[in-house]
């Protein structure tokens, strides 16, 4: 799921600003 | 305590609603002042016309942007949702793919002059008729109509807050993989939102009104994804190089 969804994945890592 | 369940206690409750309602402020895209600042500024009868007279692909992929624009607010308000970082990856993604919609079309409720019939959109206030080019007249319709009446509950910002949350820690969804866990969170959030209801001295079956909204959201969700992949059946190629790579990624 995480492969298929790596735009989503990455907003999810990114820090809370 | 004896109204809440014996394993939250008051002061956790309101420590949620507290850290919800922060989050949700935070992450709403635009504040109730500036929207009601806005509300004189409606689309004349020239400039909808112009939206009637696109192409449906140009209109589809604006719609898709502005999609996507809040969605992004959405993931943002998600991240901060007490206890969401800390499910699972996969959870994280499921809830998101699932119910980052949902939660759009809630906060919709905030953008929607009821008395006018328009939301807020690309500028101005716009009613449905804005949206013809899209060839969904009966979607846009409903989704009118669901911000209508999620505006007749006159919800507080706090209220908003909970339900959103509510919405995407919906333990039902397919393919998770610590429903457990899940459910732990929107039960709190549920206890969170009885709690504040009752606070607010809502004595009108608000929350069971809440409850019926569920399958209303999940009805516009699907037909949503009916109508995308409609509109991809006669334009893939549009749909492949011009939409929003998110987009794709959550209806695809």
């Amino acid at each position: 799921l995480k492969e298929k969804h790596k735009i989503l994945h990455q907003l999810l890592q990114n820090s809370t600003s | 305590d004896g109204d809440t369940c014996p394993t939250v206690s008051m002061a956790e409750l309101d420590h949620l609603v507290q850290v919800t309602s922060k989050s949700h402020l935070e992450t709403c895209q635009y504040l109730r002042e500036e929207l009601h600042q806005m509300s004189w500024q409606k689309f004349l009868q020239d400039e909808v016309e112009s939206y009637q007279s696109k192409p449906p692909e140009v209109m589809w992929q604006l719609c898709a942007v502005k999609i996507t624009e809040a969605i992004q607010y959405v993931v943002e308000f998600a991240k901060r949702i007490d206890g969401f970082m800390d499910l699972c990856q996969n959870d994280q993604i499921v809830l998101l793919k699932a119910g980052s919609l949902e939660v759009v079309l809630v906060r919709m409720c905030r953008l929607f002059d009821s008395q006018n019939n328009s939301v807020y959109f690309d500028g101005k206030f716009a009613g449905p008729d804005v949206f013809k080019a899209l060839g969904c007249d009966d979607l846009i319709s409903s989704v009118f109509d669901f911000a209508k009446s999620m505006c007749s509950l006159h919800l507080s910002e706090d209220e908003l807050a909970l339900f959103s949350a509510f919405i995407l820690l919906s333990a039902d969804r397919s393919w998770l993989q610590e429903k457990l866990q899940v459910e732990k969170l929107q039960q709190k959030t549920e206890l969170a939102l009885q709690h504040v209801l009752q606070k607010n001295q809502r004595e009108d079956g608000a929350l069971n009104k809440l409850r019926c909204k569920v399958s209303a959201l999940r009805s516009l969700c699907s037909r949503h994804a009916e109508n995308l992949s409609a509109f991809r059946a006669v334009y893939p190629d549009i749909v492949r190089t011009h939409f929003p790579p998110l987009y794709k990624e959550l209806f695809g």
